[in-house]
């Protein structure tokens, strides 16, 4: 795991974070699911907690699909290339290209994923939260935070580098007795919580 | 475009699998430093967009030059490939992968691989804290 530069976070005064999604994509209450599940997967291991809100300019965190040029100087390339990208705390911004097929269940175990140009929504949402709350990439395949995704492909659980890397940050779920463990920088690589996997 | 599953894709719309945004940098699949290739200035901006060429000139030229050398060694290293500094296979079916928008290296900081103590990714160093 890895933070960006500066390692910003969220402030201790500020834990109980809210998100809202762009008015202008209209988006359906079974796409709004699929974040707030994504949320529910960070919050299962921090002490953090995510409430949508209806609010777009007063949340915490904005979520919007975006196409081509839209303003941020990073323009989506239309379909594949980059799909989404975040910005690191206290920002809050989470885009993602509108011009990708998006699928809310992109198990593609019956299909080849080489057959399809879909993505997996739940999976970029994930990681992205991540960037949200402060992670950078990893070099771990198997963790949320690599960069890359396989078209048809689902990653969705919280891998035990992923954990760890938040935990620095914020800390343990003290309401779960799953994600005690608060790894520090010094015990990186050595300690797992073990929680969600 | 939103779809409950894969399977309930219409068939007009996945074509564009093999159109990737960089799928076209399979062209480059042998290159090596010292050769010059037709469109290779596109993989040095892909490769600055993603922070491993971390100054952008007006516009690159299509020299497989040290620039590019080393950015590729650094993002095999990150994406734990063979650190040939040759575009082989798997470093081109990786790089050709959608993905995040965000930079592997940041403001000049390498976070992944490439940025950790040698003591942590190649277990060849013993420390020792004080």
């Amino acid at each position: 795991y890895t933070f960006f530069p500066g390692t910003p976070k969220w402030p201790s005064s500020n834990l109980d974070l809210t998100y809202a999604f762009f008015p202008g994509n209209q988006l359906t209450d079974s796409v709004k699911a699929i974040f707030s599940r994504a949320f529910d997967r960070w919050a299962a291991v921090t002490p953090l907690t995510f409430t949508e809100t209806a609010s777009f300019s007063s949340a915490d965190l904005k979520i919007g699909f975006f196409s081509g040029d839209h303003g941020d100087g990073e323009p989506f390339d239309g379909q594949m290339g980059t799909l989404a990208h975040a910005f690191s705390p206290t920002n809050g911004h989470f885009h993602l290209d509108g011009d990708e097929n998006w699928v809310l269940d992109g198990d593609s175990s019956s299909l080849t994923s080489s057959s399809t140009s879909a993505i997996d929504l739940e999976s970029v949402a994930v990681h992205e939260i991540g960037h949200l709350l402060g992670l950078g990439h990893s070099s771990v395949e198997e963790s949320i935070m690599f960069p890359t995704i396989s078209s048809g492909s689902k990653k969705i659980v919280l891998a035990s580098d992923d954990i760890q890397g938040i935990q620095v940050l914020y800390g343990g779920n003290p309401n779960s007795n799953s994600s005690s463990t608060t790894t520090t920088g010094e015990e990186r690589g050595t300690s797992d919580s073990g929680a969600y996997s | 475009h939103f779809f409950p599953n894969i399977t309930s894709i219409p068939p007009s719309f996945l074509p564009n699998a093999t159109t990737g945004a960089w799928n076209a940098f399979h062209n480059f699949a042998g290159c090596h430093p010292g050769e010059k290739v037709d469109g290779l200035a596109k993989l040095k901006q892909y490769f600055n967009r993603f922070g491993y060429i971390p100054n952008s000139p007006s516009n690159f030229s299509d020299d497989f030059d040290d620039a590019l050398e080393s950015a590729l060694k650094e993002y095999q290293l990150n994406f734990n490939l063979n650190t040939s500094g040759v575009l082989d296979e798997s470093t081109l079916q990786q790089i050709v992968r959608p993905r995040c928008g965000v930079a592997d290296i940041i403001n000049g900081t390498s976070t992944m691989n490439s940025g950790k103590a040698a003591s942590l990714t190649t277990g060849h160093f013993h420390t020792v804290g004080h």
